[in-house]
């Protein structure tokens, strides 16, 4: 599904040039799932922000499901985003002015179905994450782990087959957490691709290859034990 | 140091109060360091928020310091913080303008510090976390755990008494973690008064005791057996 060859990302802040990504080879199968473990800064969100389409490489090949998406106009990138792939951000990147709800519908809307439908799908999806009670509300009015959650049911409600969830479970308890990862491993049982990036080693044990990135390179790659 | 009787907070929405702290009896000393840890939604933010003087509880009674908190007007509130305490937020609260250096510089401009000064502190601080090399950059171009530690060195440079972190390394590895932890204990140690809000146990039983929230009221307090 995914092959990177020599991929490249350089931030260029006026003289200053940041090299984020240097020389990354990585091939992710479909229905894999994948963990990305890294120092901060090691360049864990600048390879999610690239295998889903939010941003191009600055040198080197990427082949989402055997398409060159290196050189893609915006148009096309958003195109390619809104049909296959579900992103958890680590900011989360909620509308602040819309509710709960409202923020799950977006990629619905995007998608062309139609508004009972729509609203049925974002409601069964606040209620996978535990927020019921809060889909009216809008970001001001919940609590960081809240605010987490709503942005996985937005990634997740329109059922992507390649689901990108950068620190999803950040700002969540333990017990909040784990079910979270329990709604990531059911999606990648029922054949999506899944990759996590997470600084907790039981959580990326949970997956079935741990990806571990430092200063912009992979360093190691393992395959976990009970996968 | 804090001592908070009967504190309520309720947030009104229309027709909706949402209640997130119900009857909170506290008492933290000074150059205590403490623990915070509970579900997503169960009061830790809300709690932080007005032990830090960020809002008012709808009921009870806060003496911070032996000062009646509890009415006082915007102003006074923000002249208390200023002088007082330093807060890391668990949404960085950056200034999305401004560089690093700016966004550490501005409590010392709230302080009346000279400009020369002021920049010497706020270097020292960014190097203090391990961004000597991103002091030029914006929010928008660093990793999610550099803007974690530019809000970390923010909150210390004023040597504040109180210092207020909530969730400060959910977006830190482990080791970079690790050193924000090292950080707050030698503030500890050198007389300060530390509140930690945290979902890891192994950096909660760093602190001398651990009060566990659920559903916006003190559930448990525990000391830790090595403080
Ligand atoms: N501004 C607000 N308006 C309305 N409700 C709010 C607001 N802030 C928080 N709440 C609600 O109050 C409750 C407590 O929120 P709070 O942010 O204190 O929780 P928390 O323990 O910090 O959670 P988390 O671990 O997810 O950060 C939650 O149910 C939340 O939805
Ligand atoms: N928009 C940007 N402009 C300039 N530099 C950037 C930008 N985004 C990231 N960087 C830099 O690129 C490097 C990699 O950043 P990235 O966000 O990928 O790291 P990360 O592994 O996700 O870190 P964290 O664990 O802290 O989230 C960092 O040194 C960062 O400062
Ligand atoms: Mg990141
Ligand atoms: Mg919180």
């Amino acid at each position: 599904l995914i092959e990177m060859q020599q991929v490249e990302k350089v931030y260029r802040l006026g003289k200053i040039d940041v090299p984020a990504l240097c020389g990354i080879d990585l091939q992710i199968e479909a229905n894999e799932y994948v963990a990305v473990m890294g120092p901060s800064g090691s360049g864990k969100s600048t390879l999610m922000n690239i295998v889903g389409c939010l941003d191009s490489p600055t040198a080197g090949r990427y082949l989402l499901d055997g398409e060159n998406v290196s050189h893609l106009s915006d148009n096309q990138l958003s195109e390619i985003r809104s049909r296959k792939i579900g992103f958890v951000f680590q900011t989360f990147n909620l509308m602040p002015r819309a509710t709960a709800l409202r923020n799950v519908e977006l990629p619905l809307i995007y998608a062309g179905v139609p508004s009972g439908r729509r609203r049925q799908l974002a409601v069964q999806a606040l209620e996978k994450v535990g927020l019921s009670d809060r889909i009216k509300h809008k970001p001001s009015e919940l609590s960081g782990g809240q605010r987490q959650r709503v942005a996985i049911a937005r990634a997740l409600v329109t059922e992507p087959a390649l689901i990108l969830a950068d620190e999803p479970t950040g700002n969540l308890d333990s017990t909040t957490g784990q079910e979270i990862m329990e709604i990531l491993s059911a999606l990648h049982r029922a054949g999506n691709t899944v990759i996590l990036v997470t600084h907790e080693k039981e959580l990326a044990a949970q997956t079935g290859r741990t990806i571990g990135l430092r200063d912009g390179r992979i360093e190691t790659q393992e395959e976990a034990a009970q996968s």
